[in-house]
């Protein structure tokens, strides 16, 4: 899980913007 | 009793297409085709380049690390085209996961699995998506506001310049068969929806989805396209091409982040781990 924690968190908030 | 729900799904895909992804065929035909009041800028050497890149370096500091605009400059051209690439990318797989939450059933699956699938499916998809922003002569970029020459990326140093023509390459084969947008929706959820990735829990359950979008998408090109009744078959072995297609830029691009002085986004570092 720690591994994709962007793709996780982008799956779980709709509109959360990627942290760049 | 099939056909209104290859109806439905169709249409459904093509709005979360039309709502999620900020570029598509349609659009970018338009200023392809030179039928804009502002045509896109065109990139073809550094100066134009440079001219370019102060526009550019305005649309993606909404998007942009403070840190990556202050070195930006001091950059060489390759490195900052480089970075342009992975900030696209990034905002490309943003538009991808969305789409993908409003695949019917995907949202329901396991949420590993369905980190699998972005992670595999998202670059496919993205090269596909690419193609219609190509024609043979370059690629449109900044949502329509520049234009960026074949020649130009060819003439880049290696091993940049073997970035973008491998996709030229199958961005004209691809395009040669004429997809519309409504198409297309349902090719890239298919490419998101893939029993094969590696490392899925639930197979089956994906493959049920797979199998509604497969069926899917041959109704719908049947009936979109009843001129061309071996679309749908050339466009499953495209299926194949583009899994090539990532496999080879996974390469390339471990290799410019082992050799070259370029980071990867934390994002893309995600996706190409362990990938293949």
């Amino acid at each position: 899980k720690e591994k994709h924690k962007i793709l996780h968190r982008l799956l779980q908030n709709s509109s959360s913007p990627v942290d760049l | 009793s099939q056909q209104p729900d290859t109806k439905s799904l169709a249409k459904q895909m093509h709005e979360a297409y039309l709502k999620h992804f900020h570029m598509n065929k349609a659009k970018a035909r338009v200023f392809l085709t030179g039928k804009t009041s502002t045509p896109p800028f065109v990139i073809h050497d550094m100066d134009t380049l440079q001219h370019a890149e102060q526009k550019l370096i305005t649309q993606l500091l909404g998007n942009m690390a403070s840190g990556d605009v202050s070195t930006l400059r001091e950059r060489e051209v390759e490195a900052r085209l480089f970075l342009f690439c992975q900030y696209a990318s990034v905002a490309t797989v943003t538009e991808l996961t969305e789409f993908a939450k409003a695949v019917p059933g995907f949202a329901a699956l396991d949420l590993n699995d369905q980190v699998t699938l972005l992670k595999y499916g998202v670059y496919e998809a993205l090269f596909a998506l690419l193609a219609s922003c190509m024609n043979k002569d370059g690629l449109l970029v900044a949502h329509g506001g520049g234009f960026i020459t074949r020649e130009f990326l060819k003439s880049l140093r290696k091993p940049f310049s073997d970035m973008m023509e491998p996709k030229f390459q199958f961005a004209m084969r691809f395009n040669a068969l004429e997809l519309d947008d409504s198409d297309l929706a349902l090719f890239v959820a298919a490419i998101i929806c893939c029993g094969d990735r590696p490392g899925l829990s639930d197979v089956s359950q994906i493959e049920r989805i797979q199998e509604s979008i497969i069926h899917v998408l041959r109704l719908h090109l049947l009936s979109n396209h009843p001129d061309n009744t071996l679309l749908f078959p050339k466009l499953l072995q495209k299926l194949a091409d583009l899994r090539q297609l990532v496999t080879e830029h996974a390469e390339l691009v471990q290799d410019i982040n082992k050799t070259e002085d370029a980071s990867l986004h934390p994002l893309l570092q995600e996706i190409y781990r362990d990938m293949y």
